[in-house]
C-alpha cells in the first residue's frame, strides 16, 4: 500500500545541506504493523511526515495506494490526509483554545458528520483513552500524558486505514501505555496499516516489524 | 533544602474540583537525587511546578532554603527562578523564532553575562548535549529529541543548584538518554539537588530515591 524508492529529504542551511533522509527504500503492505526506531535526529519524523503527505521529498518516489503522491492535486492530498491517514504528532498539535472534545471532533467536522453523531463519537473516543472525565478541559488544563491521549483519540476518530503515530507513549506511564498499545493492536487486527515511531524497545515488541534508521538511511528492517 | 507540608493544588472547574495535588508531605536534602513517578495525571508536573515556584499551592506550606515561598516578594521569586532553579519542561517551551544558541543564552542574558562569555558558554552547553552542529537551527528545524536537548542545555546554563526535569528523556533513544543521564549524574556528584519526573524505570534507576505519586498523593518514597 506504500512504496518509497530512493527517498531523500534535504534542507539547505546556507552553505550546509542537512540530509534528513538520504536514500530510503521502503514498502508497507496493507496490514503491516511496524515500529520505526533510531537515534535522535536520524530522520524518523521526517520519514513519517512524508508518508503522511505533510511534507514532500527532495527526490525519489512515493506511491500510496497505487498513486504517485507527487502527481496528486490539492483536493486529492487533502482527502488522503483527512480520511485515509490518522496522524499522532510528536508535538501533539492540539488547538489550545477549544476543549478536548472539540479537538477530537475536528476531523469529523471536516468530514461533514452531523453535530450529534460527532459529539457521541468524540465522547466515546475520549472514554476509550481514559479521559471521559476530562472532556471539558482545554489542553492547558491537562497533563502531558492526557494531551498525548487526546491527540491519539483525534487521530483515530475518522477510522483511517493508515495510522501514523510519532512516539505515542512518550509521556505515558507503563499501565497507560499498555492501554494505548491494546488500542493499536485491535486496530491492527481489524486490518489497518499501523506505523509507530518509538524509542522504547518494550513498545516496539507489540509490533510485527522493526525498521531501524541511522543518519537518514535504513540500517535494518526485520520481521518479528 | 525543600520542605512541603500538606500541599494541595485544586482547580475548580464549574461544579467539580480537580484535586491535582491532595495533601503532599515531602522533604528534599541539599544533595538529593530523586525520581518522581506515577500514572498519567497523578500530579507529577503540578508538584514540579510548585517546587519550581512557577505555581502556588491552594493550601499547605512550601519552604525553600529556609524561606517560606508564600512570603517571598516578586523580586525574590524571580531571582530564585532565574538563578537557583533550572527547569526542563515537559513541553520544552523554547522560543520558536530564535535559534537554539540564542534560546540557551536567554538565562545568561537575564543574569547580565557579557555577550562573548554568553556565546562561549551556550556553545559549550550545546556541544555537551551533542548539538554542536545544530547551533544555528531554530526549534522548527530540529527533531523532537534535539528540541528536548536544547531545553536541557538551557536549564543547566546558569549552573543552578536545584535542577527540575520533567520527562527529560521522553523523546530520546537509549544511547542519547544515557548521555543525558550522565550529565545529571555529574551534576549530582558536584553537589546539586536533582529531581526528575520519568515514566521509565530504567531512567529512575540512575537516581538514589524513587517517589511514587497516585491521585495527587504520595504512594511510596524509597531510597535505593
Ligand atoms: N489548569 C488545569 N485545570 C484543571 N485541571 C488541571 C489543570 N492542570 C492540570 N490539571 C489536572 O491535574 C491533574 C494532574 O496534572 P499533572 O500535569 O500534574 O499530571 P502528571 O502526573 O504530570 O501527568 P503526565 O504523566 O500525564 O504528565 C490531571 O488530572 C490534569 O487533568
Ligand atoms: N526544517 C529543518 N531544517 C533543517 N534541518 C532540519 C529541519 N527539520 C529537521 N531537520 C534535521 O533533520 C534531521 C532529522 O530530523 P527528524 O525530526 O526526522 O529526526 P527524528 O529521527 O524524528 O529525531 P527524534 O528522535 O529526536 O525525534 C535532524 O538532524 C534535524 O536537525
Ligand atoms: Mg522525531
Ligand atoms: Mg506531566
Amino acid at each position: 500500500v506504500i512504496t518509497m524508492r530512493d527517498l531523500k529529504r534535504h534542507y539547505s542551511m546556507g552553505e550546509e545541506t542537512v540530509k534528513a533522509l538520504d536514500g530510503v527504500d521502503l514498502e508497507f503492505l496493507k496490514n503491516d504493523y511496524a515500529a520505526i526506531m533510531g537515534p535522535s535526529g536520524s530522520g524518523k519524523s521526517t520519514l513519517m511526515n512524508i508518508i503522511g503527505c505533510l511534507d514532500t521529498p527532495t527526490s525519489g518516489t512515493y506511491i500510496l495506494n497505487g498513486q504517485n503522491v507527487a502527481e496528486m492535486d490539492d483536493d486529492e492530498l487533502a482527502r488522503v490526509r483527512n480520511r485515509e491517514i490518522g496522524f499522532v504528532f510528536q508535538t501533539f498539535n492540539l488547538l489550545p483554545r477549544i476543549n478536548c472534545l472539540r479537538n477530537v471532533e475536528l476531523p469529523l467536522i471536516y468530514a461533514g458528520v452531523n453535530p450529534r453523531e460527532r459529539e457521541e463519537r468524540a465522547t466515546e473516543a475520549l472514554n476509550r483513552v481514559g479521559l471521559g472525565d476530562r472532556i471539558t478541559h482545554k489542553p492547558t488544563e491537562l497533563s502531558g500524558g492526557q494531551i498525548q491521549r487526546v491527540a491519539i483519540a483525534r487521530a483515530l476518530i475518522n477510522n483511517p486505514s493508515i495510522i501514523l503515530a510519532d512516539e505515542p507513549t512518550g509521556n505515558l506511564d507503563t499501565a497507560t501505555s499498555q492501554d494505548i498499545m491494546e488500542i493499536f493492536s485491535d486496530l491492527s487486527k481489524a486490518g489497518n496499516t499501523i506505523i509507530l515511531i518509538t524509542h522504547e524497545e518494550d513498545i516496539a515488541l507489540y509490533t510485527r516489524r522493526i525498521i531501524r534508521l541511522r543518519d537518514g538511511r535504513i540500517e535494518s528492517d526485520k520481521k518479528q
